[in-house]
C-alpha cells in the first residue's frame, strides 16, 4: 500500500458516499444516470468474487463491502425509491455498445482464460467506461448540479491516482499489470474534458453547463 | 499465460 493508493481508495469512497447522500438528501436522483451506476454495480460484484475465496486484509475486505453495498444501494435509489425522479428521457446511452465490446475483449486480452480471472478483466475493462452514459447525460441536459460535478471530480480523480500507484508500484515493487493500466489511462482520459470544465467553471464558483 | 498478478488492488 502506497500513499497514491490509499489516496486513490479515499476518492473513490468519497465519490459513492457523496452521490449516495446526494440522492439521499435531496431524495432525488436529477442529473444522474442510472445506467453508469447499474454499470458500476456490475464492475464490482464481478471486481470482488474474489471476497469469499481469498482474504487479503481487513482494509481490504470491508471496503470492497462497502463499494459493492453502497453501489446496489444507489441504483436501488435510483429505478426504485426514486424512481419518479429519475430522468429516463436523458439517460439513453446504449450500454449494450459497451457491455459486447468489453465482454469480447475480456475473452480475448487477459492474463488467464479462467472464469475468475475473465470476470476481473470484463470488470477492469467495463469500470474504463462506466462513466460514459452519465457524461452523455450530462451533454444532453447540457448541465450539472453542482454537487454531482464533486461526484464526479473525485471518480475521475481516484483511477488518475491508481495511475500514479502503479508507477510507484512498478519503480518499487517491479509490479505491474498492462491490463490494468492500460483501461485505467483509458477511464481517466474520459475525464479530461470534464476535468477542464470542473476547474474553470465550478472552481470559480460557476454552475457547469456546457454549451449545448 | 497464467501469471495472473496478485489482486491486492480495489
Amino acid at each position: 500500500m502506497n500513499i497514491f493508493r490509499l489516496a486513490g481508495d479515499v476518492s473513490h469512497l468519497v465519490a459513492i458516499i457523496i452521490l449516495l447522500l446526494k440522492i439521499w438528501k435531496t431524495r432525488s436522483c436529477a442529473g444522474i444516470s442510472g445506467k453508469s451506476q447499474i454499470l458500476f454495480a456490475s464492475v464490482f460484484v464481478t471486481r470482488y468474487l474474489d471476497l469469499f475465496t481469498i482474504f487479503i486484509s481487513l482494509y481490504n475486505s470491508s471496503m470492497k463491502i462497502i463499494y459493492i453495498s453502497c453501489s446496489i444501494a444507489t441504483v436501488y435509489l435510483v429505478y426504485f425509491k426514486f424512481k419518479a425522479t429519475y430522468d429516463g428521457n436523458h439517460d439513453t446511452f446504449r450500454v449494450e455498445f459497451l457491455v459486447v465490446p468489453v465482454g469480447g475483449l475480456s475473452f480475448l486480452v487477459n492474463h488467464d482464460f479462467s472464469p475468475m480471472e475473465i470476470l476481473w478483466t470484463f470488470s477492469i475493462y467495463l469500470e474504463s467506461v462506466a462513466i460514459l452514459p452519465q457524461l452523455f447525460m450530462i451533454s444532453k441536459t447540457g448541465e450539472a448540479e453542482t454537487i454531482t460535478t464533486h461526484y464526479l471530480f473525485f471518480l475521475g480523480l481516484y483511477r488518475g491516482l491508481y495511475l500514479i500507484n502503479w508507477i510507484w508500484r512498478y519503480y518499487f515493487e517491479g509490479f505491474f499489470d498492462l491490463i490494468a493500466i492500460v483501461a485505467g489511462l483509458v477511464q481517466t482520459v474520459l475525464y479530461c474534458d470534464f476535468f477542464y470544465l470542473y476547474v474553470t467553471k465550478v472552481l470559480k464558483g460557476k454552475k457547469l453547463s456546457l454549451p449545448a | 499465460d497464467t501469471d495472473t498478478v496478485p489482486k491486492d488492488e480495489l
